[in-house]
């Protein structure tokens, strides 16, 4: 469960998780 | 026609800046700005080899799909894109990344964060404004909340947050927030970013520089 709409945030969005840009490099 | 020397060819391209300006700006240094560059120029290429990240090529780089939209890829290519113009130059990439870096200054994690969060650039993260986000990635999810519940998590997170009741949350309130809760800044620092040269080592048979530190 989330408590909080910020950790909702960063822990669902994909695209606020820019370590794949560095994937398959 | 190709290019002979490399230099040429990377001052050539559009939005290329000097490594050594770059690092002295960023929390980089010179080796790890050509390392970027090899990064850079792979993103650039990958659907209009034009020396400029366009926002399908982001896209592809972080969904490995050009068609995914993502309101926080979208959010984050526009803050890329610091001048306004549609693509992300090799300075605007390396300066943004900059903030990502493990050695970059928390308040600088921190703002970015909050104009992040800020989709309608008002100055301040309104209550609607943090349930349209929430109630996005629901939609691109598989997870299944009732509204009430959504209600819930947006108002508990206002009270915490919101210190002067007015329902917003300026940028200090933010900085107050996240020092409470440093998890929120967990995506800001990509540790990948402090060994970029191992990642790319062909930046050394493109170096400009002879001692690059």
């Amino acid at each position: 469960p989330f408590y909080n709409a910020f950790e909702f945030i960063s822990s669902m969005s994909s695209g606020f998780d820019l370590s794949s840009l560095f994937e398959g490099k | 026609m190709g290019c002979f020397h490399s230099k040429i060819c990377r001052f050539s391209t559009p939005g290329y800046e000097d490594p050594t300006l770059l690092a002295a700006e960023t929390a980089f240094t010179v080796s790890e700005v050509e390392a970027l560059y090899e990064l850079f120029k792979k993103i650039s290429s990958s659907i209009i080899d034009d020396g400029l990240i366009h926002k399908e090529e982001f896209q592809l780089a972080i969904f490995k799909n050009q068609n995914r939209r993502d309101l926080f890829a979208d959010r984050i290519f526009d803050l890329f894109d610091f001048k306004r113009n549609g693509v992300i130059g090799f300075g605007e990439f390396v300066r943004s990344l900059s903030v990502f870096h493990p050695n970059a200054p928390v308040a600088d994690k921190i703002a970015f964060a909050f104009r992040l969060y800020d989709l309608r650039q008002t100055g301040y993260i309104e209550r609607e404004e943090l349930k349209e986000m929430v109630l996005a990635l629901l939609n691109e999810s598989d997870l299944i909340l009732s509204d009430d519940i959504v209600e819930m998590i947006v108002d508990k997170t206002f009270d915490e947050a919101d210190k002067k009741s007015d329902g917003k949350i300026d940028e200090e309130e933010w900085k107050e927030f996240v020092l409470m809760k440093p998890s929120l800044l967990k995506n800001m620092t990509l540790p990948y970013l402090k060994d970029i040269t191992l990642a790319f080592p062909s930046f050394v048979m493109n170096s400009e520089v002879e001692d690059s530190e």
